[in-house]
């Protein structure tokens, strides 16, 4: 682990009296490589052992008892401060209906959390109205409207031969006549470079303004996830981060990257396939799993 | 190229970002500095652009297998079992490979044996009858082994060519799930002997790290021969696809580009190991 690794390391150090520049930097060094292995991003990691350093110096730990444990506490504590946020609830409308948009690669996990999102906000004593709007996956509309039967939410959807803007469209009128407080909008998977299904999103955007964007990422993504984030914050702007598959046993490090990159906070996990396996997130979980 | 023409520190720099950039990891970014260093000392390699090719060789020996082919049964029903975790493209894999041997003037039958998730029969359905192949399906919620079961035995009665058969996606840290896949290969080969002939790995190349994790709990759960490796038309590398290749020694069989029917290629070495460093 980190901590044995560290203590490794101040092990040597101790023996040998003062600690040099180079000392330290064997210690950020151990620190980098647990970071990159739990894919955070390589950039990101560069800014964060920075941080690191300047709070771990600034703190004299170099001579204490047990630097080690000192040391993952400082990690710990600014992972916790990067990735923690004071408002992780969804930005509600001034007046109804708030509009969310679930965004975000393919298979990442937003038909599902769309489904997760509309049972939480039914327990909270909300009328939520689910849009489908995927004409291109086969069954999306289908998919979206299973789960709306299994916890008896309405699905709205024009098929898949209307264009998802004009299916928005149709949504809003029917929340107004069926006094739907909270919309729901399912959105196909997309990669960030694909102009023309960016369009689409930026569109649908314009047209429905929502109040809150939510980027759906899977938590087993890679180096990639600040391209991807920063690729979609910058073309649609997002509102906060959805993280999902945290039931299984990746570090999760793109939840430091993509928070790092975009500023958005993570708002809710995914942590199984049932529509009850929704959590809020808590940073200092995320930073304990991050670590290993 | 390169901005780089000189192989200097700043050179190994780059490279090694470059590496980790696409997922390729720690463990065999070094590994690959170390054998690269000692190349240009072997050979008095000077030029960047050199020492590339030289890397990509390398790498391309490590990537390449002997049975990257598909193992089809030249004389009876060939099965192919596709498993993976949530997402990675299964049954749009499924799909495709379906596809592709229909081309190739094969008999395929196709089994949905994902009796779980929401819309996933009709998902395949939708594929079926565009490409007009028989499926075998239950209800939804029923046993997936039941499914396999009436699959196997209904494509050797029809003397089919190829049956694949999508299974529901699953994280490799689920044991019961695991179990559940057990069972699934133990009732191919109760009926079918020689079967599964291929049990395809599909990995997303979005993942990071926990692609080698996913691929060694597989393999030991249920013992992969190939593996597909998709949306590589993103801007995602799968650069871990090296230490599995290599821990596993397990050939890539295939590469998902895209969403389409056809956006399936056989895997080369060459050309991913190029596109990784473009
Ligand atoms: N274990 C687990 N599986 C999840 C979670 N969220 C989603 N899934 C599964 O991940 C797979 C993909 O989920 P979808 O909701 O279809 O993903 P999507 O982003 O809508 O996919 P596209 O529309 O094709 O882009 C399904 O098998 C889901 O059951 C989660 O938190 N944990
Ligand atoms: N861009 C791109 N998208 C892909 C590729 N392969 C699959 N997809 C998309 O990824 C999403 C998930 O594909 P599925 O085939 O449903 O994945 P799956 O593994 O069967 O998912 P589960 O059964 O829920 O585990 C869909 O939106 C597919 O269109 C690929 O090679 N490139
Ligand atoms: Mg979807
Ligand atoms: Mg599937």
């Amino acid at each position: 682990s980190l901590q044995e690794r560290l203590q490794g390391i101040f092990q040597k150090l101790k023996r040998r009296g003062k600690l040099s520049e180079e000392d330290v930097n064997l210690a950020l060094r151990e620190i980098r490589i647990a970071l990159i292995a739990a894919d955070v991003n390589i950039k990101v990691v560069k800014q964060f052992t920075k941080k690191v350093k300047e709070a771990a110096i600034g703190e004299e730990i170099w001579h204490s008892l047990t630097p080690a444990q000192q040391v993952i506490k400082i990690v710990k504590d600014e992972l916790v401060d990067l990735m923690g946020s004071v408002n992780q609830k969804v930005n509600m409308a001034e007046t109804p209906p708030t509009i969310v948009m679930m965004v975000g690669l393919h298979g990442s996990g937003k038909t599902t959390s769309t489904g997760k999102l509309a049972m939480h906000f039914r327990t909270q004593g909300h009328h939520p109205l689910m849009v489908a709007t995927d004409i291109y996956r086969p069954a999306a509309i289908k998919q979206l409207e299973v789960l709306g039967k299994q916890i008896d939410i309405p699905v709205f959807q024009l098929g898949d031969k209307t264009a998802p803007v004009n299916i928005c469209r149709g949504a809003l009128k029917y929340a107004q006549d069926n006094l739907n407080d909270i919309i729901l909008i399912d959105t196909a998977g997309r990669l960030h470079i694909d102009e023309e299904l960016m369009d689409e999103l930026k569109e649908m955007k314009a047209e429905i303004r929502p109040s809150e964007v939510l980027l759906v990422v899977d938590s087993m993504i890679g180096q990639d996830a600040v391209t991807m984030a920063k690729s979609f914050n910058e073309s649609i702007g997002i509102d906060g981060i959805v993280l999902t598959k945290l039931d299984g046993d990746a570090r999760g490090g793109a939840a430091l990257s993509v928070r790092a990159v975009t500023g958005k906070p993570i708002k809710f996990v995914g942590v199984g396939e049932k529509l009850s396996a929704l959590e809020l997130f808590h940073p200092d979980r995320m930073a304990s799993r991050i670590l290993g | 190229f390169r901005l780089r023409d000189v192989i200097d520190d700043d050179f190994w720099d780059e490279l090694e970002e470059i590496l980790l950039t696409a997922d390729v990891g720690m463990d065999t970014t070094e590994y690959i500095i170390e054998e690269m260093k000692e190349a240009v000392d072997e050979h008095y390699i000077e030029q960047p652009s050199h020492l590339y090719e030289v890397m990509k060789d390398k790498l391309s020996e490590i990537m390449e297998k002997e049975n990257s082919d598909m193992i089809m049964n030249e004389d009876g029903l060939t099965i192919i079992l596709v498993v993976g975790v949530n997402g990675t493209g299964k049954t749009t894999s499924i799909a495709k490979m379906a596809n592709r041997y229909m081309q190739e003037g094969k008999k395929v039958i196709i089994a949905a044996a994902d009796t779980f998730r929401a819309a996933a029969i009709e998902q395949l359905e939708v594929w079926t009858r565009k490409l007009d192949i028989e499926i075998i399906k239950h209800k939804e919620g029923s046993d997936p082994s039941a499914v396999v079961y009436d699959a196997v035995v209904a494509s050797l009665a029809r003397r089919a060519d190829v049956l694949i058969i999508d299974t529901a996606g699953r994280l490799h840290s689920k044991v019961n799930l695991m179990n559940e896949l057990q069972k699934i290969r133990k009732v191919i080969k109760r009926n079918c002997p020689e079967g599964p002939h291929e049990t395809l790995l599909v990995l997303d190349a979005t993942n990071g790290q926990n692609a080698l994790v996913q691929a060694k709990t597989f393999q030991k759960a249920i013992d992969i021969t190939g593996i597909v490796l998709t949306k590589l038309d993103g801007t995602a590398r799968g650069g871990i696809i090296i230490a599995i290749v290599h821990d596993l020694n397990v050939p890539v069989k295939f590469i998902g580009v895209g969403e389409g029917v056809y956006d399936l290629r056989p895997f080369d070495a060459r050309n991913f190991l190029d596109a990784l460093f473009a």
